[in-house]
């Protein structure tokens, strides 16, 4: 019930709100009932399902900052079963005014707990830093995918992800595994994408998905209609991605 | 004499590092002494340089946070003329260290005063995120240089980050103005380009440079090889782009 699972990358524009998209629309078409938490400030999971940022009072940033409840925030979205908390542009603030905070890392578990019943996963899409907003992911977490494009600067960020990953499962004792490594924007026509996928399967094994994520311009369309590539172009490429890399999560996950 | 350009996008993936770079190396090899400033705990820039991140003591982390010069940061590049200040994993606790700190957002701006007068210009490629170190590198600018991708995501930002440099504007007094909007990514066999592109242009007017930085896999290869594009394959569309925005760099830079 209510399993956590964090999408995080602090290397930018890897594919942690296509993914969190797609594949929560994905499971959701798998007759689940799914929530997604848009914890970035730049609000992409929020518009990319086609959900008003300006005409709301409150988001995520309120949920954190006050005693807000997630179920109050909580927005129907175009897909039948996937309910979106929004963010706002108020939610860059959170990392500063969270700082003083006695609890100032599990302000989002704490808030998770209230819901945990009402959904069979909850994702949440992170902003591309290791700040306070991504650690109250890590920390409400109880598992973490992490999107990557193969590219050289994606190798990098790697191990400043798994330090981060180690210090949340020291100080919270919080296991913390990796649900899986995915591969995002693959281009299998280019050597780099091949030998930064070799690299990558090297040093991750068999937590790297075996779902590969192909690059698609459809992927980049679907969000400027607020809607996930299954309700976009259901019968592309990117949409058969989605739809079996729903079907590997809900395998992995069975047995962490 | 040591106009400071912030290379600055929230929006993750955009091409900030690589411009940063490139613009970097191209401006130098017009006879002009440019310092490159990696501003991002993620240290591409430095990577991307062929400069080693792991062997060394200090870097700007050191500077922001104690009385570690500049000057005593420098490190040759690849590049005649171009000389970098390294970023390294330290600078991810910068972020929370600074906040208490009176003239936290004047750091970088106090430092480099005294190194103003050694070079032509000097490059900040900043971390994905309006955060203090952002901050630091928007108060510390002249100028602030915009890179986008034209996809739907990156239009979204733009306001955001628009209002955090009028928000430098008032409480710094500090005219900070856009030297320009670089396009970068471009592929125009899409019409989502053409689309986004046409939207920026319509926005943005006459700031949004005339050169465009193509798609090319060039650009993602050379970091690996520690080299800028203008090094790792000089013929190729991508180093002509690059030496083309340098050229209009400066013809922009000295009407300012
Ligand atoms: N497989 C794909 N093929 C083509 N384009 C893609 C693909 N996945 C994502 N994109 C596009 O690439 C850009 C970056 O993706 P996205 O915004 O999902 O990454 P992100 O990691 O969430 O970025 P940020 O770090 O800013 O949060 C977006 O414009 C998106 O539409
Ligand atoms: N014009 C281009 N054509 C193809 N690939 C590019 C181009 N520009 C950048 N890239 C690649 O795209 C990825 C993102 O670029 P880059 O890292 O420079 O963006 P960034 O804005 O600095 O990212 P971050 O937000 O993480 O700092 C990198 O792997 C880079 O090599
Ligand atoms: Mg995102
Ligand atoms: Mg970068």
């Amino acid at each position: 019930m209510g399993k956590v699972i964090a999408v995080a990358n602090q290397k930018g524009g890897v594919g942690k709100t296509t993914t969190a998209i797609n594949l929560a629309a994905s499971l959701a078409a798998n007759e689940l009932r799914i929530l997604l938490i848009d914890l970035d400030p730049q609000g992409n999971a929020t518009t990319g399902l086609g959900v008003d940022k300006l005409g709301r009072e409150q988001s995520i940033y309120d949920a954190l900052i006050s005693d807000v409840s997630l179920e109050s925030l909580a927005q129907r979205t175009p897909c039948e079963g996937l309910i979106l908390i929004p963010s706002d542009r108020n939610l860059v603030a959170a990392n500063l005014e969270l700082v003083d905070a006695p609890d100032r890392e599990s302000r989002l578990r704490q808030k998770i707990a209230s819901i945990h019943g009402s959904y069979d996963y909850i994702l949440i899409d992170c902003p591309p830093a290791l700040d306070l907003l991504t650690l109250n992911a890590l920390v409400a977490a109880d598992a973490i995918l992490i999107p990557i494009q193969c590219e050289f600067f994606a190798l990098e960020g790697i191990s400043q992800l798994l330090d981060t990953i180690a210090r949340v499962r020291d100080s919270f004792s919080h296991d913390l595994p990796i649900l899986g490594v995915l591969l995002t924007m693959y281009d299998d026509r280019t050597n780099l994408t091949r030998q930064v996928a070799d690299d990558l399967r090297d040093f991750f094994q068999k937590q790297v998905f075996e779902t590969v994520i192909p690059r698609s311009i459809r992927l980049a369309e679907a969000p400027s209609h607020g809607l996930p590539i299954l309700l976009y172009d259901p019968r592309s490429k990117a949409a058969e991605a989605y739809i079996r890399l729903a079907k590997e999560f809900l395998t992995r996950e069975r047995v962490l």
